[in-house]
């Protein structure tokens, strides 16, 4: 479960 | 865990993969894995006592302090050096690079994947979480049938061959498929909870630690004291802790 919760963490919107 | 024990944890996970899980694992591995995560789960084990990886051999354990039989982040693992610290470590370092792919700091993501596989594996081995002054069992010299072996090595892998060779007709895959299977129906119920971290956090070795150094207190220690013969009795009564470990580990782990 630690591996699917690392790999589909949401990229962070780039800074504006 | 030896080599067999680390192969099945994440041979077991591998089962649990989501896609996009599947396909980073894929990009991490080195080309020798051959698309296999389980190929690689014993190389910091392989280069620990190399002198440039030297460094890492702390990582595979939290230090608890003689017969204190609980875990204490902060009393078992000083200055971040231990197989917590680790795991959290490893985490934040393939988050870095898939939340934020413009992150300053380039880590080796493929080193960070086999390590914290790894230690994944290491902190649900009972003896990991063992007490300082018997190095987790390594002093404790006991026999294991005929063999003489030290504790540690015993939890580590004469229990796994035990069951291998009594059990899974000396194979290890068969031995895997039987974990996988139980994990399908005898252990189905509790797969949600072990799947689960508390507070939305990514990783949680914290409790894992706790489980793993009250497994030691009430099962590695008990009746192994310096000299003994361990034999069916031990054998038998402490195989379902291990079994149980193996799939919660590649359960958490993937």
């Amino acid at each position: 479960a630690t591996l699917n919760r690392i790999f589909s963490a949401k990229p962070k919107l780039a800074r504006a | 865990w030896g080599d067999d024990g680390h192969y099945a944890v994440c041979k077991i996970a591998q089962g649990y993969f989501e896609e996009e899980t599947v396909v980073a694992v894929k990009k991490l591995l080195p080309e020798y894995a051959g698309g296999e995560l389980a190929a690689v789960c014993s190389w910091p084990d392989d280069i620990k006592k190399l002198p440039q990886w030297r460094w890492t051999g702390a990582l595979h354990f939290a230090d608890t302090p003689d017969f204190k039989c609980n875990y204490e982040y902060s009393r078992d693992c000083p200055k971040d050096v231990c197989v917590t610290g680790a795991i959290f470590n490893y985490t934040n370092q393939l988050l870095s690079a898939s939340e934020n792919s413009h992150s300053i700091v380039h880590y080796n993501l493929t080193e960070a994947l086999m390590f914290l596989s790894h230690y994944m594996g290491d902190i649900h081995q009972p003896l990991h979480e063992g007490f300082l002054g018997d190095l987790g069992g390594n002093r404790v010299k006991v026999n294991w049938y005929s063999q003489e072996t030290n504790l540690h090595r015993v939890w580590d892998d004469m229990i796994i061959d035990s069951a291998r060779e009594t059990y899974y007709n000396s194979s290890l895959s068969i031995m895997i498929q039987s974990l996988q299977a139980k994990l399908k129906y005898g252990w189905s119920n509790d797969v949600p909870s072990w799947k689960s971290c508390p507070l939305n956090q990514k990783a949680c070795p914290n409790p894992y630690a706790s489980e793993s150094i009250d497994l030691a207190c009430k099962y590695a220690y008990t009746n192994a004291t310096v000299g003994t013969t361990l034999g069916d009795y031990y054998f038998l009564s402490r195989l379902p802790v291990v079994e149980k470990r193996l799939a919660q580990d590649g359960i958490r782990l993937a």
